[in-house]
């Protein structure tokens, strides 16, 4: 649905815009890949029951924001705490979950879960029988009692002592038996509670793990699109990433599919031999939170001329955030020139107010647009994809996909 | 803190490589 023109790409508008039908995968299907789909669109096969109703651009935006607090609430107070200050930041909430499934196995005999997976996350967790509250999910609820591989933890067992050390919290232990107790709440307020397990989690047929450490949810309420739960694919202990180290070396990779018709992939361990470069950038976590995967970007250019350049903290990568956020004064000097270049379309006022540079592009198949691309320390430059610079609100209102932070010091 | 969000993530392969102390991306990979 793209093309490159004299140094602008030709978008295809209708590629942005949500779709009714899934399109059959171009990707060579493997058995190291899963199949990744947008948690909101027509791939994710589930939808088709309609036990949850798609949200509109608009409550996208509003949950990105408040994952978008989360995460900044998150650095400020592990930032702070450094400097052994107090700020009124909100606490023991993780951030929210993301916006892309993959099936995954679980237990034994195996049951297939369709699960978020989430960079951002630490703990893996799926909703499970008996559940006093569960909020509609697409598949039957995963049943321990019916699996051979599945156990729980005491309250003083060791691996409950992990889930406390990742997640923060104390476990209360009334006695030795107690079961082992999960929570985790996200920045909107979605929460999962159970029993903390171990269970076979099948990958594909021959990455099978077993005593894999995750949630057995039997109360959770939240925004999770008919999801099972989520796969955690953050930096600590319990995430899918440390516990699976052994054989895949924590190396993993995904591609987010372009259109919500369209599926990418996700990965794990060395990739085989692909076509294409992959430009390197150095992970950089020291000055971020653990949580977390720290890149040091440097500026972005558009049309390969520099604009704006970026003296924050640090930039970090996530897999659930949908806009990306720059400090005030780079997304200005962005936007700016980004208007420049796109003087020939109509620029409306914007219905979101996290958007500012939306335009009416009524009448139009496919509109030319810029080149943008991410300029990262040690000089690694990365180009956007032509589907990756705008968000689509309505079939004539194509936002700018970047948002200011509200101030630099803030 | 800036934010590097999924929207901007599309069609690039991101390959996460924790014990090389390193993020990689590939263009086009879906």
């Amino acid at each position: 649905g793209t093309a490159t023109v004299s140094g602008h790409h030709t978008l295809q508008l209708s590629s942005l815009l949500p779709a009714t039908v899934c399109t059959h995968s171009t990707i060579v299907e493997n058995k190291k890949r899963l199949k990744v789909v947008d948690k909101h669109g027509p791939c994710f096969q589930l939808h088709k029951n309609k036990t949850s109703k798609a949200p509109t651009p608009a409550e996208i935006l509003q949950q990105d924001e408040y994952r978008v607090n989360s995460i900044q609430s998150h650095l400020s107070k592990n930032s702070i705490e450094t400097d052994a200050t107090t700020i009124p930041a909100e606490s023991g909430e993780t951030i929210g979950s993301g916006n892309y499934i993959v099936t995954v196995g679980l237990g034994t005999p195996k049951r297939d879960l369709s699960l978020i997976f989430d960079t951002g996350s630490d703990v893996t967790w799926t909703q499970c029988q008996p559940c006093n509250a569960c909020y509609k999910q697409n598949e039957p609820l995963f049943d321990p009692s019916k699996s051979t591989s599945y156990a729980s933890f005491s309250c003083t067992s060791q691996q409950c002592s992990l889930l406390t050390s990742s997640t923060g919290k104390t476990q209360s232990c009334s006695s030795p038996a107690s079961p082992c107790q999960y929570g985790v709440r996200y920045g909107d307020r979605s929460y999962t509670i159970g029993d903390f397990g171990k269970e076979r989690i099948t990958i594909n047929q021959s990455d099978v793990f077993d005593n894999f450490l995750f949630g057995c949810g039997h109360n959770n309420q939240g925004l999770f699109s008919g999801a099972a739960g989520l796969l955690a694919l953050g930096r600590g202990e319990l995430s899918f990433v440390e516990q699976t180290a052994q054989k895949y070396n924590r190396i993993f990779s995904y591609c987010l599919p372009p259109t919500s018709s369209s599926s990418g992939f996700l990965s794990f361990g060395k990739a085989d031999k692909v076509s294409g470069v992959v430009n390197y950038v150095q992970l950089s976590s020291a000055s971020l939170s653990n949580s977390f995967y720290g890149l040091q970007l440097e500026g972005i250019s558009i049309n390969e001329r520099r604009v704006s350049v970026i003296s924050s903290s640090g930039t970090i990568i996530d897999s659930g955030t949908v806009i990306t956020r720059l400090p005030a004064s780079t997304y200005r000097a962005l936007r700016y020139e980004f208007q420049q270049q796109m003087k020939q379309y109509i620029l409306i006022k914007s219905p979101v107010s996290l958007l500012d540079t939306c335009y009416d592009f009524s009448g139009n198949d496919n509109v030319e647009i810029p080149k943008l691309s991410l300029l990262f320390s040690g000089g690694t430059t990365v180009e956007l994809d032509s589907t990756g610079v705008f968000y689509a609100l309505s079939e004539s209102q194509f936002c700018l996909a970047f948002a200011g932070n509200s101030d630099n010091t803030e | 803190i800036a934010i590097l969000g999924n929207v901007q993530q599309r069609r690039l392969e991101v390959v996460y490589d924790i014990g090389g102390q390193r993020v990689g991306f590939r263009s086009a990979a879906c």
